[in-house]
């Protein structure tokens, strides 16, 4: 009764130059962290 | 023809199918356990980061029912803003009739990001949405035959990695699965003893918070205690990261992070990476410090030489060697 969902490590190199230098300036900033910076009702 | 590797540092990110309506949209979504909400970008969305992305176009699905609340939701790595509607959620074959969603018409900070939107695995609590989680929606409905999920985020492939709903397949893990209690229901947070390198305890001394994060690519912790371990290894700064020679990482040491007292041990390999330029940077990045408590996040970094289960049923989350 298992349900897999394959997941890919999603391979950027691929992408154009400038998308990656604008994912680098990203990272710099955040490094693909989506944990929660507030909590609901914290606004 | 001489053919050279390609260090992939921004190879970070792990993301899934899912579809949303009918007949159904596919989207590319990150299953993040930090967060509560499922969200993908509406038709309506005028952001670039829309631009890039598939967009839900609710005017072709016969099962969307809109609602007239709003959400918005602040990640560490951008925010975004949008209406909260119904719709027919599926993952694999697994069906979530009419589940609550975000539809996202503001983005700030994710331009460019490989994915369409996040879909999240913690608890009700998390969410500003404000309705019932897929996963919660699952259980409720009695699509799971048990309420748990678990990752296997594979080490060196582009593919092979899953994330697995309603039981978890042994074949992706060695050894015992160790069990280990959340501080408290509702979040995929664990109690961490200490994190020692060779016998010596460099951080978390006296107990501190673990965050077991999917949606997170580097392993995050207070910029003191970072800074100990990156002198530990001899990593030397340089923009906003730290780099190691990568002729060193062999003998660089590991490092042990022992929860429910068990070591969980992280080799160089996984945490010095060669980036593109043939330098190797640590995957360690810095977290705004609380003052009462010492949180790290263990994330992909850690989760890769980690199979990961979380068990909603009895609260807890187990851990295992991945193949």
């Amino acid at each position: 009764c298992i349900v897999k969902i394959p997941l890919t490590r999603v391979n950027i190199m691929r992408k154009t130059r400038s998308e990656k230098n604008m994912l680098n300036d990203f990272l710099k900033k955040h490094a693909y962290r989506l944990y929660l910076t507030s909590s609901p009702g914290s606004n | 023809i001489s053919t050279h590797p390609l260090g992939n540092i921004e190879d970070m990110v792990y993301v899934g199918n899912i579809t949303i309506g009918t007949p159904p949209q596919k989207f590319q979504v990150v299953f993040d356990t930090g967060s509560s909400d499922l969200w993908v970008p509406s038709i309506s969305c005028t952001s670039q980061f829309c631009s890039s992305h598939a967009l839900f176009r609710h005017l072709e699905s016969s099962t969307y029912w809109p609602t007239q609340k709003t959400f918005s939701i602040e990640y560490g790595s951008g925010r975004m803003k949008g209406v909260v509607a119904h719709d027919t959620v599926r993952i694999g074959d697994l069906v979530s009739n009419d589940q609550q969603f975000g539809l996202s018409l503001e983005h700030s900070g994710f331009k460019g990001m490989p994915f369409d939107g996040i879909l999240g695995l913690n608890y009700p609590n998390f969410s500003f949405t404000g309705g019932t989680p897929i996963f919660d929606n699952l259980m409720n409905q009695g699509a799971i035959s048990e309420p748990v999920f678990a990752f296997y985020l594979s080490k060196s492939k582009l593919e092979g990695s899953v994330v697995m709903f309603g039981g978890v397949d042994k074949s992706y893990y060695q050894g015992a699965l160790n069990w280990v209690p959340l501080i408290q229901a509702g979040d995929w947070r664990v109690h961490m003893d200490r994190i020692s390198m060779e016998g010596q305890v460099i951080a978390c001394s006296g107990g501190c918070e673990a965050i077991v994060d999917t949606g997170t690519s580097l392993i995050h912790g207070p910029r003191r205690l970072l800074n100990k371990i990156l002198s530990f290894i001899g990593a030397t700064p340089r923009g906003s990261k730290h780099y190691v020679s990568c002729s060193a990482v062999n003998t660089l040491p590991s490092i042990d992070f022992t929860i429910n007292g068990i070591n969980y041990t992280l080799p160089a390999q996984a945490y010095a990476i060669k980036d593109s330029t043939g330098d190797c940077y640590i995957f360690f990045k810095q977290i705004r410090a609380s003052r009462t408590t010492e949180t790290w996040i263990l994330s992909d970094v850690f989760l890769r030489q980690y199979f990961s289960v979380f068990d909603r049923g009895n609260d807890r989350i187990g851990l295992a060697q991945a193949v």
